[in-house]
């Protein structure tokens, strides 16, 4: 992948909930089209399953002890180091690093600019209507408008007329053919909010997921073992204008099984949601021409319980809340190099493509996000960044998690895996 | 073909939940629970942590969690107070 081009995609709050992932529900057609491209690592974990912890980590490639971020609070540079991250190696190394949407957490975690200018080489692009993201703008059964959780909605009724997912690969799309005619190598991070409550989709993706063929979580209580100290109690839920109403107790709940079922459905309803923009990005990059010189990486920042354990949302070191998928397509390792001019990403639409994922190599290595930066600047030739000394807070460029990179060959895996379901 | 690891880690505000359980603020944290995965088990600590040093004492254990994943895949059996595990223990440790 030397000099490749790097297309790095991070799903907000997605677990697993994919075809390639042996998910038999779910309706994923272009993830799985990527991940049938790619090598794709069934065991891969966040540090922390919070937004912000999760996501600086990654991208210093340190673990939350080092950045001394388990809130939103605080600015890695500022509080524990003046660590860089992957995008400013990358551009120290000649790329133009491209920001699009949630990428690093907004706010005090990266000093109110995504990090800008150390780690991007333009100033970071938010969708402009990532602002009404908590407004009442669910249309209720009384016709009312309120802000909830289970959110399906008329697009053409939302402020400006679009959402933010919509904005950003759009963004995405015209920053690539910028890039296509000047013909630099570039980092593009495109980072999408679905499925991060509320869940807020285009109404038209429930017709996907009836309700009589959602289930509960198979084990929807909360463990008799379980200590008290493990058990995240949802709050940010609770918040929403739905469950508030249900009045459920504090901390265990349980919320009512039906709305249990309402929220699952809309969950599965917000990844196909994001399935499409994925797939018009990836289609996208056919267009342009650059299938064959980018390297892509999609991952989560962390996962979301959907009712196991008795629980909801992330904030817990349970597997459902930590577990992220994890795949990198590297044109002429992982797939070979397709003829000029054909089409490795056509879109596919969820509505109509019967699945017919084909594993291209899936490895169960037990893996870590704070691996990424190492096996990505592996994957574009650039030096490996040194593992750090303990304590690294005066080391500006080093790396906790080492290159993931000598799994890709998933054929020397012990019990490497050629089917999917399987596997998983 | 060694095994790898991956290390995952939460923090909390105290030992029964409450409003701020889910995100407590720096200065609220006392306890940390970290966590060690391989392909076999979840192996996890919640330990007492200073806000103010960043130091995490495992001396001062608070609770602790084990899931063997062959056996039980969606963790829901917390093996970690059986005596049986003493071995597992060893081994690991």
């Amino acid at each position: 992948g030397d000099g490749m081009n790097v297309l790095f995609i991070v799903v907000d709050d997605l677990r697993p909930v994919l075809g390639c992932y042996g998910d038999k529900l779910v309706k994923s057609p272009n993830i799985d089209q990527l991940a049938s491209h790619s090598v794709v690592f069934s065991n891969a974990y966040a540090q922390q399953a919070v937004c912000a912890p999760s996501r600086v980590s990654f991208l210093t490639g340190r673990r939350p002890d080092s950045t001394r971020l388990y809130d939103f609070y605080s600015y890695w540079r500022v509080h524990a180091g003046n660590y860089s991250t992957m995008p400013q190696y990358f551009k120290e190394n000649g790329y133009v690093t491209l920001s699009v949407g949630k990428v690093f957490h907004p706010g005090v975690s990266s000093n109110y600019s995504d990090d800008y200018p150390h780690s991007w080489s333009v100033p970071p692009f938010h969708p402009s209507t990532e602002k009404y993201e908590n407004d009442k703008t669910c249309r209720g059964k009384d016709g009312r408008l309120y802000a909830n959780l289970v959110c399906p909605v008329d697009v053409t009724e939302m402020p400006g007329g679009t959402l933010p997912d919509i904005q950003s690969t759009e963004e995405a799309i015209r920053l690539m053919n910028v890039m296509k005619t000047s013909k630099q190598k570039f980092f593009l991070a495109v980072g999408y909010h679905k499925p991060h409550i509320p869940l807020r989709y285009p109404q038209e993706f429930l017709k996907l997921y009836p309700l009589e063929n959602i289930t509960l979580a198979p084990d929807p209580w909360v463990p008799e073992k379980l200590p008290s100290v493990a058990y995240n109690p949802w709050m940010d839920i609770r918040q929403r204008d739905d469950v508030k109403a249900l009045n459920v107790s504090f901390p265990y709940g349980p919320l009512p099984y039906d709305f249990q079922r309402q929220i699952r459905q809309s969950y599965y309803a917000a990844v196909s949601y994001l399935d499409t923009q994925v797939g018009q990005l990836l289609n996208a990059l056919d267009d342009v021409g650059l299938s064959n010189s980018t390297i892509v990486v999609f991952t989560a920042d962390h996962g979301w319980s959907l009712g196991e354990h008795g629980e909801w949302a992330k904030y817990s070191n349970f597997d459902v809340a930590t577990r992220v998928p994890l795949m990198f397509y590297v044109p002429g390792m992982t797939t070979s190099p397709v003829i000029p001019g054909e089409r490795v990403f056509p879109y596919r639409d969820p509505f109509s493509h019967i699945s017919d994922f084909m594993p291209q190599g899936q490895s169960k290595k037990v893996v870590e996000l704070v691996s990424l930066f190492s096996t990505l600047a592996e994957l574009a030739g650039l030096q490996v960044p040194p593992v750090c000394p303990e304590p690294s807070f005066h080391v500006v460029l080093c790396t906790e998690g080492s290159s993931i990179v000598r799994y890709f060959n998933v054929s020397e895996e012990k019990d490497g895996c050629d089917d999917t379901f399987r596997c998983f | 073909n060694e095994e790898t690891v991956a290390f995952s880690q939460y923090p909390r505000p105290a030992d029964t939940p409450q409003w701020n359980s889910d995100k407590p603020k720096l200065k609220d944290i006392r306890i940390m629970g970290y966590s060690m995965r391989t392909i076999d088990y979840r192996y996890t600590v919640w330990v007492q942590f200073n806000p103010n040093n960043f130091s995490a004492n495992f001396e001062d254990v608070h609770a602790g969690e084990l899931y063997m994943v062959e056996t039980d895949p969606n963790q829901d059996y917390n093996i970690y107070n059986n005596t049986l595990h003493v071995w597992f223990y060893k081994k690991i440790l």
